[in-house]
This record gives structure tokens, C-alpha cells and sequence, in this order.
């Protein structure tokens, strides 16, 4: 599963909806009956509550509507795109469009209007498209679903839960603490004093923080960094991830995990990826790194393994002579294994559990001792 | 036009792939089916992107399995954050 860009999601559990007018090709009752029965679909494994509105503005209003229809995504008349909807936020945020140029039914005969509608409702709670064939956030259409025995995947449940936690003990079961959804419970607290980080990297001018599956994404023009997926931009990434680091040159960014590498572009996995750690120097002692960042001034890129360091000229793509060496060498006061490493404003800042060493490579001593998260406006 | 390779035909699948990955998976707007360079570099990684994403096998090339797929019926919501 994946969520969109920046993670929006309700921040209150009671939604409402409305139906802001109907296709020609059922029963106003039958369009009733579908939207009910898909919002049903999420509320049976979320806290979500949804609330029927016959005017005004609620918060996911549906309506049908062909080609051009004042949201700059045209729909394309009959086939291909059948519907679109938006992540939650105010206004046209979390409304559902489906193109009346579709034939809409009951059955399996046209277009069925309850698959169609679950899924665009998925987006309306922020849910991104899943690359799970049998998920019902799979974008494209299964016209072979068994509509008598419809069931959300567990890919499905897994997403709408991580943003939204399970639906409450009902009264009859037993009172067991619910566990919230990861943003929720704990694990992912940006202020968490405790917090330590997998991997750092620039990217573009921004800076993003990788933990678990998760990045955080500080934008220079926007004080509060955003919590996405890492699947959200690189659905082929893995999650956990040991090292990555920007070379601008080649406006690249370069992913670590064991013994593997991916090189990234944007949102773009360059071909021919992952290749082997050991391509670019290790030997086969060596079956991860904990952390590596690129010196734009120098061209060389520093890769940390336990205790020692090597550096990688960029110039002439190799691993230079002489190393490793001992990181207490080059970096004194730098102690303890090494998570993360940025460079920006000249220093370096060296980041080990949930300390974080600001390091001047001129004075070649620790200007500063902070917090890991000091980053994240904590 | 660029020297090292003329304008090929016009292919209607490619464009119909062109268009359907800059939908969905931020295929640059700018590249453009006219100046098609000879590596097409930014298409093959989209359509091997997409080829992944959909869980099909990833070829890199339009054959008829990534064909059909691409004209099914499908969400208009993009398939990869912007």
C-alpha cells in the first residue's frame, strides 16, 4: 500500500459525505445503496464514522460528471479512466468524481459502481494505489471481482490502518487496549527524544530523514517537515534502509541497504539497479555500510562501516588507497557507530543513535552535541 | 530534427504509453514523441517502472501484455507521488 505525498489523512474519525447528483443509468436508490456500501467497507476496520449530508458542503462530496468538469483532470469519455478522486483536505479535497461517461451498474455488466466507489474512497481517506494485484487499491479495474463475496485485502486493511488505527473493541469484546496506528502509537514520533534516524540525505535542496519505512522530508519553505513512505515515491525501494547519500553533479541520490545499492533520480530508479556494494571498491568482508556522504567540494564520498571510514573519489569512480582508516583519526570526538552523515553549512553532522556531532572538518574537532530529531523542529 | 536519427513513424502505441505515463507515472511533459532521441532513456525506465509498479514483467519494451494492460479500465489517480 502507499499514502499519498506528505500523508494527509482525516484528523477527526466522524466524516461526512453527499451525493451531489446522479448518473442516468441507475435508480437513485441504487447509487445510494452502492456509496453506502462502500463507505461501509472502510468502516468495518477503521474508527471512521460516516454521515450522510442532502446539502451543503460535507467532506467527500461525490458527483458524476464527463470530460472536462473544472478540476483540470478531464475525464477521456467511455474506458480507461473511470473515476478519480481526491486525499483528504478542505474544499474539493476528498471528493469522489466518477465519469458519467461510464456505464454505471449494479453488476458485473457495465462498470460496477460499488468496486469502483470503494476504491475511490480509499483515496478520499488517503490511500495511494497499491501494487498488490489483489488489493482493491490496485488501479486498475478487476472486472472479475466476486461481488457477492467482496473483501478488503489485507494490503488494504494494512493501509487504511496504518493512517487510521482498527475500528474500536466493540462492546461485546473484551476491552484490550487499541493499538493505534504507527503514527499514533509512538513508534514514529518526530520529538521523541530517543528518535535515531537509518540514513540522511540531501535531495534537491531538500533533506530527507529515513527511519523504518518511513522519511521525513524537510522542505526549505515549509518550517514543519512531512512524513511520507518511502514506497509512496519508490515503490521498488526496500524499508530499513543503512545508508544514503546526494552526489549533485550527477543530481543522483544513492540507497544502501546489505550489500546492495540503488542509484535515484527524482521519483526515478535508474535502470540497471541494484547492483553490489563490492562494485565500487569493498571487499567481500564487507556486507553493509552504516552510513556514506558525498563532500560536493572535494568529489570524494566517505563511506562508514563500524569503527572505520573509506573514501571514494568521484572523479575517477574508486575507492582510494590507504583506507580504511579509523574514524577516531580523521574525526575526533566522533564517537560510537555512525547511523547517519549530512553535510550542509560547511560542517558535517554525524548522527549515532539519538546524539547527533556537529563536526568542523577545517578546526577538525566537534563544534556541537544535539539531538538527532534537532532537525525536525524538535 | 535531431541528426542522429530521423523521425520515425508515428506509432499510435507509443503515443497512447507516452500519454498514460505522464498520467500516472510523471513521465516529464517535455519529452516529447518528436525529438525521439535513440536510447529513449526517460520512456523505457517509466514504461520498466510502470511494468514494475503493475506487476508485469518488465521488459522496458510496449509487447502486447503491457499493451492490454494499459488500455484497461483504471483510476485516473497517478500511481506515483509527484
Amino acid at each position: 500500500f502507499s499514502t499519498f505525498p506528505g500523508m494527509p489523512k482525516w484528523r477527526k474519525n466522524h466524516l461526512t459525505y453527499r451525493i451531489v447528483n446522479y448518473t442516468q443509468d441507475l435508480p437513485r436508490a441504487a447509487v445510494d445503496s452502492a456509496i453506502k456500501k462502500a463507505l461501509k467497507v472502510w468502516e468495518g476496520v477503521t474508527p471512521l464514522t460516516f454521515t450522510r449530508m442532502l446539502e451543503g458542503e460535507a467532506d467527500i462530496m461525490i458527483s458524476f460528471a464527463v470530460r472536462e468538469h473544472g478540476d483540470f483532470y478531464p475525464f477521456d469519455g467511455p474506458g480507461n479512466r473511470l473515476a478519480h478522486a481526491y486525499p483528504p483536505g478542505p474544499e474539493f479535497y476528498g471528493d469522489v468524481h466518477f465519469d458519467d461517461d461510464e456505464k454505471w451498474t449494479e453488476d458485473a455488466s457495465g462498470t460496477n459502481l460499488f468496486l469502483v466507489a470503494a476504491h475511490e474512497l480509499g483515496h478520499s481517506l488517503g490511500l495511494f494505489h497499491s501494487t498488490d494485484t489483489k488489493a482493491l487499491m490496485y488501479p486498475l479495474y478487476n472486472s472479475f471481482t466476486d461481488l457477492t463475496r467482496f473483501r478488503l485485502s489485507q494490503d488494504d486493511v494494512d493501509g487504511i490502518q496504518f493512517l487510521y488505527g482498527p475500528p474500536p473493541p466493540s462492546p461485546a469484546e473484551p476491552e484490550v487496549p487499541a493499538e493505534s496506528s504507527p503514527l499514533e502509537s509512538g513508534t514514529l514520533v518526530k520529538c521523541d527524544p530517543a528518535l535515531s534516524f537509518d540514513a540522511v540525505s540531501t535531495l534537491r535542496g531538500e533533506i530527507l530523514f529515513f527511519k523504518n519505512r518511513y522519511f521525513w522530508r524537510k522542505l526549505h519553505w515549509k518550517p514543519q517537515p512531512e512524513l511520507n513512505l518511502i514506497s509512496t515515491f519508490w515503490p521498488s525501494l526496500p524499508s530499513d534502509l543503512d545508508a544514503a547519500y546526494e552526489v549533485i553533479s550527477k543530481d543522483a541520490v544513492f540507497i544502501f541497504k546489505g550489500r546492495k545499492f540503488w542509484e535515484v533520480r527524482g521519483n526515478d530508479v535508474q535502470a540497471g539497479y541494484p547492483r553490489s556494494i563490492h562494485t565500487l571498491g569493498f571487499p567481500a568482508t564487507i556486507r553493509k555500510i552504516d552510513a556514506a556522504v558525498s563532500d560536493k567540494e572535494k568529489k570524494k564520498t566517505y563511506f562508514f562501516t563500524e569503527d572505520k571510514y573509506w573514501r571514494f573519489d568521484e572523479k575517477s569512480q574508486s575507492m582510494e588507497k590507504g583506507f580504511p582508516r579509523f574514524i577516531a583519526d580523521d574525526f575526533p570526538g566522533v564517537d560510537g557507530k555512525v547511523d547517519a552523515v549530512l553535510q550542509a553549512f560547511g560542517f558535517f553532522y554525524f548522527f549515532s543513535g539519538s546524539t547527533q556531532f556537529e563536526f568542523d572538518p577545517n578546526a577538525r574537532k566537534v563544534t556541537h552535541v544535539l539531538k538527532s530529531n534537532s532537525w525536525l523542529m524538535c | 530534427y535531431p541528426l542522429n536519427g530521423a523521425v520515425k513513424e508515428e506509432n499510435p502505441n507509443m503515443d497512447f504509453a507516452q500519454k498514460y505515463l505522464k498520467n500516472y507515472y510523471n513521465l516529464a511533459k517535455d519529452v516529447n514523441q518528436v525529438y525521439r532521441r535513440k536510447d529513449n532513456g526517460p520512456v523505457v525506465k517509466k514504461i520498466q517502472e510502470m511494468q514494475k509498479f503493475l506487476g508485469l514483467e518488465v521488459t522496458g519494451k510496449l509487447d502486447s501484455n503491457t499493451l492490454e494492460v494499459i488500455r484497461k479500465p483504471r483510476c485516473g489517480v497517478p500511481d506515483v507521488g509527484q
